[in-house]
């Protein structure tokens, strides 16, 4: 339940994990 | 021009996932840009919002009194340039169709002089070129073309230059227009204390009383991550020395959307500045 409650992205992390 | 239609699609597999309704949906259409779009729905409160496509579609909020359940297939993401992203021919009309639902009924602030000259294209995409033996005034009495009516004139004067344009071309000559407007492609959501906007380039800031001109904005280059816990939403900038930006949304809900939207947009910010776009691959 509380990790519903919570939710993040990293928008410059998002970089590394676009397929190359 | 066809007129929007709704389709009603039931399901009898109550496994169905939000992906494959929507894959259904797409397929029908014909349409291979998907990203750009999804399925809305108003929930169990009343609230307008997305499908979620991992999720089973019954496990969703989706308000049950309806039946069968009610969605509408809508763009969700916005290019940041119609003429470079809008490839196949349903996508460029589907955008057309719905930013000019946006403009008349005003949720897309739109100058009077630019209403004229848009509804002149969109007279154009229905009609073909302006012939002055066939069109008679009181042409366009009975079309939804501008909140008022009276512009007959001015939009046949445009009409008029218009000549030679073929449909397709007459609804992107629309949509280059309509995307330069401060609050298209702009997701709002005003039950926060200050009004936020969700792009395709990133976070904005307004007062209640001024959707047009953001207060401060957050373009995706300057933002480090974004993220919520329970009704606290809170965006950290890239520069360690800037504050955090935090905000209170009333529901938890909410900051669940607005999380989802700005990993959609960016998502797509990120494709678009890759050497091998999204056109590419498909």
């Amino acid at each position: 339940l509380r990790q519903q409650r919570m939710g993040t992205y990293g928008v410059r992390a998002a970089w590394r994990r676009l397929p190359q | 021009m066809p007129e929007p239609i709704n389709v009603t699609v039931t399901t009898m597999d109550p496994k169905t996932t939000g992906k494959q309704l929507f894959d259904h949906v797409v397929n029908i259409v014909g349409l291979r840009e998907v990203w750009f779009f999804g399925l809305q729905y108003v929930d169990s409160r009343g609230y307008s919002t997305w499908l979620q496509l991992n999720k089973k579609v019954t496990q969703q909020d989706v308000k049950k009194e309806k039946d069968p359940l009610q969605f509408k297939f809508r763009a969700k993401f916005f290019p940041e340039d119609v003429s470079e992203e809008l490839i196949q021919e349903i996508t460029q009309r589907l955008f057309f169709l719905q930013v000019k639902e946006a403009i008349l009924k005003d949720e897309i602030y739109c100058p009077t002089e630019t209403a004229v000259l848009l509804a002149s294209y969109a007279v154009q995409a229905k009609y073909g070129d302006y012939n002055k033996e066939i069109r008679n005034p009181g042409y366009l009495a009975n079309d939804r073309l501008l909140p008022q009516q009276q512009w007959e004139e001015r939009i046949q004067n445009w009409h008029e230059e218009h000549r030679g344009i073929q449909r397709e071309g007459s609804m992107m000559d629309y949509l280059k227009i309509a995307q330069d407007l401060e609050m298209y492609g702009v997701n709002y959501f005003e039950e926060t204390e200050l009004c936020l906007g969700v792009d395709a380039l990133g976070l904005n800031i307004y007062e209640h009383d001024d959707k047009l001109t953001p207060k401060i904005g957050f373009p995706w280059s300057e933002i480090r991550n974004v993220s919520f816990n329970d009704k606290k939403f809170v965006l950290k900038p890239i520069n360690k020395k800037a504050p955090d930006f935090g905000f209170y949304a009333p529901h938890l809900r909410v900051n669940k959307q607005i999380l989802a939207l700005c990993m959609g947009n960016h998502e797509l910010y990120m494709r678009r500045r890759k050497p091998d776009t999204i056109e590419a691959r498909e």
